[in-house]
């Protein structure tokens, strides 16, 4: 059994804007950052999945705290974003699987995905690199979910 | 002018395998992933965004070469994934804008997605990490985005 993680992160106090129906051409994605980097807002995670009909959802994560503030921004854009509906979230948490070479060795992210579905924790939205594998889910689980993590990668958990 | 990055990376030969409308529930990831790990297919990138009416679209990339092979895993599961649609695309490329401590600064990820736009490349999928912007577009525009992204990060670009 040679799947292997070097650590869990997780990062609370997240909270998500997705904006839905942007058209898929290029621009777009940079008319909506723009600003936001203008303003000086973070934003942490973007993820954006394959158009369908031309148009695409982007969704980002930015801390609980930033969301109003994110959230004026993005609604001041949609006029050049076309006829997209934003829609946003709090209360959820940034859980990862964290190592080296896990891209190219099948299992890992499997592993995350089984542990966090025997634990009954729906994953909201996925993105992978290399060396993380990340899953925002409910803050409210974020908790149990780390603990499933480390038993199911088999890593000592940090003391308390 | 603090907008700094330390490289540009690029994979060519990337396809992408879209399953469209799973159910948002927990085990669907799982189920869709474990076969493809058992079955040793390495996937690159797997991205998920969030979703709309409980169904949600899950995309990975393979290798061009392993396309086949992932295809056809996939489509014995979509009983399991219920109703879904399956589509995919060969001939891509992953360009990412690789640094360290980005995801707290502002304005890495949105001068990547403006240099690709002014180059009139097309971003088809985005995931990123503390130390990750990556792209999904076109593998016919990859050599000429990476020139781009060189110049508009103001890194010397390798020696052909
Ligand atoms: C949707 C958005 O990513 C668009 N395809 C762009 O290139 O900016
Ligand atoms: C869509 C898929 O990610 C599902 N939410 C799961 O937890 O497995």
């Amino acid at each position: 059994n040679r799947i292997k993680a070097t650590g869990i992160a997780c990062t609370n106090n997240v909270a998500k804007i997705t904006v839905r129906g942007v058209p898929d051409r290029p621009g777009v994605a940079a008319a909506l950052f723009e600003p936001l980097a203008q303003s000086g807002i973070s934003v942490d995670t973007i993820v954006q999945n394959t158009s369908e009909d031309r148009t695409t959802d982007i969704s980002f994560t930015v801390s609980g705290t930033d969301l109003p503030a994110a959230l004026s921004k993005v609604e001041e854009l949609s006029t050049e974003m076309g006829t997209c509906e934003l829609s946003s979230e709090a209360n959820l948490a940034a859980v990862s699987v964290v190592g080296s070479g896990m891209q190219h060795t099948p299992g890992y992210a499997s592993r995350m995905f089984r542990v966090l579905a025997d634990g009954n924790v729906n994953i909201d939205m996925i993105t992978t690199s290399e060396i993380r594998i990340s899953c925002i889910i409910r803050e409210e689980q974020a908790q149990e979910a780390v603990k499933l993590l480390h038993r199911g990668f088999q890593l000592d958990e940090p003391n308390p």
